[in-house]
């Protein structure tokens, strides 16, 4: 039985240009998963870019330093599929019975293809959304699970006139995405765009209903005095019959110094 | 003394919406912006028991008891904060992002907002050109009081101006940019230092985007009349 709750998938990461993997994301992630960081494989900077694990690997120099960024190619003139790239990561759950698991991406830029043990999902675009994945029927009885994810650069790049300018030519305007990565009066323009999954990779491990995005509010009356605390949760049943569920809230006053609540 | 205990049923499949009975709290701590007391947090935990399995699922978060309220000053055109009834100074830096490759941690965070909150700052300005700022940012927000002014990602130079005029009606696709910002306020909203959502930086965003934006963050009816609602708990405080 798999302990309940999230776990980060932070580290074993690898990452390879897509035009360099000749296997497909269901062979990677059955027949052919790669063992290491040999070629094109390298080890991977999650959550981080596909620049920020080029330059990790030293395939690229740190674009912060002196003129190194003049000496990397602009994903305008290498084209997106430069900067297209595969994320490959095993990890281990073992789940009993009625327990659900969910594969969950904070964020990525700006859309992916995820592939586990065979199986493939198509995650949407957006650079500011999670995306959710109730994966509970795909697990390897085994415990052991091979997950792929295929990650592509915002859908218009631009790209940046000679004389620079804020935003580069506004092309990354059409998409939902951070618009400084065409370069501003401030920086350079990054050359990836920032594609990557950014943000927080995770497995959570829940019963057959899940606590969703509850919403806190507080209300204040006679001075201050006198609050209230309104909390609002979505639930879904994920099991196939009704749930009678005891849902419960509690406050506890955050501890100061080294006290510990017990 | 915070513990409450509600029944629900939940048919298989389905997706419900719960809200619980208030929590009553007398002269609750405060949380305060940097230099006007106490950031306190307190801890709130809501778990679900299904009968015949146990403890299926649980969820925390630290909250701050706190009232921010903004307008625009008609004399001056600045926009006035007041934080639990106190006006407040605001001393405030603008924040892109704090690494151009994205490579952000709970300890960068903490360092670069600790900063600012050791330079007597009291918000911090997400610019709309840069992210939706992470929940690691704005629990180290939280902690050192820096309230939180939060773009969504339009600007004047890449939206609809220029010459040539660039993107005049914003991103291609509206629908996707209302996903991605209801989903962004999904993630962020119960932070006490979050204060103010901003369409976006020199500029206005697309009507309909607009629009859709000030209706779905406008306070909800519910707490609208403190007045009706004070009566109404008055009639029934618990």
């Amino acid at each position: 039985m798999a302990d309940m709750g999230k776990v980060k998938l932070e580290s074993g990461w690898l990452a390879a240009r897509s035009t360099e993997v000749q296997l497909t994301g269901t062979q990677l992630t059955t027949t052919h998963p790669p063992t290491g960081p040999t070629l094109p494989w390298m080890h991977a900077v999650i959550p981080g870019t596909v620049l920020a694990t080029l330059v990790k690997n030293k395939v690229v120099p740190d674009p912060f330093y002196g003129l190194n960024n003049e000496t990397i190619i602009d994903i305008a003139d290498s084209g997106r599929e430069h900067y297209t790239f595969w994320f490959f990561k095993s990890f281990q759950c073992k789940l009993s019975g009625t327990q659900h698991l969910d594969l969950n991406f904070r964020a990525i830029n700006y859309s992916a293809e995820v592939f586990l043990n065979g199986h493939i999902n198509v995650l949407p675009k957006g650079m500011f959304r999670r995306h959710s994945l109730d994966v509970t029927d795909i697990l390897h009885p085994d415990g052991q699970n091979f997950l792929a994810v295929l990650v592509h650069p915002p859908d218009h790049p631009g790209s940046i006139p000679p004389e620079g300018g804020q935003g580069g030519d506004h092309e990354i305007g059409k998409d939902v995405a951070a618009q400084y990565v065409e370069g501003w009066d401030w920086v350079a323009p990054i050359r990836d765009r920032n594609t990557g999954i950014w943000d927080e990779v995770s497995i959570s491990v829940t019963g057959p209903v899940k606590i969703i995005d509850p919403h806190l509010v507080s209300s204040h009356f006679d001075n201050y005095k006198r609050a209230y605390l309104h909390a609002t949760t979505e639930l879904e049943n994920k099991g196939s019959w009704v749930a009678e569920c005891s849902l419960n809230i509690q406050v506890t006053k955050e501890v100061e110094g080294s006290i510990c609540l017990v | 003394e915070h513990l409450q205990t509600q029944h629900v049923s939940v048919p298989p499949g389905a997706h419900v919406q719960y809200t619980f009975p208030e929590l009553f709290f007398y002269k609750p701590n405060l949380w305060w912006p940097n230099g006007m007391g106490q950031q306190s947090l307190y801890n709130v935990m809501i778990t679900v028991d299904v009968k015949g399995y146990g403890e299926s699922d649980l969820w925390s978060h630290l909250f701050g008891f706190r009232k921010i309220e903004s307008h625009v000053d008609k004399a001056t055109r600045g926009r006035l904060f007041k934080v639990n009834g106190q006006p407040m100074f605001i001393r405030g830096g603008n924040w892109i992002l704090s690494d151009g490759l994205l490579r952000l941690s709970g300890n960068r965070y903490k360092t670069d907002i600790k900063f600012h909150a050791d330079m007597n700052f009291n918000m911090i300005r997400c610019w709309g050109g840069g992210l939706a700022e992470r929940p690691e940012f704005y629990h180290y927000c939280d902690i050192y009081g820096l309230l939180v002014w939060q773009e969504f990602w339009i600007t004047g130079d890449v939206d609809g101006r220029g010459v040539p005029l660039s993107n005049p009606n914003g991103p291609l696709d509206h629908d996707l940019f209302m996903l991605c910002a209801r989903d962004t306020v999904k993630l962020l909203r119960n932070h006490p230092s979050l204060a103010l959502w901003v369409g976006g930086n020199e500029q206005v965003p697309p009507d309909d985007i607009n629009k859709a934006l000030k209706n779905d963050l406008k306070l909800h009816p519910y707490f609208e009349n403190a007045i009706g609602i004070t009566k109404l708990l008055e009639d029934s405080p618990h």
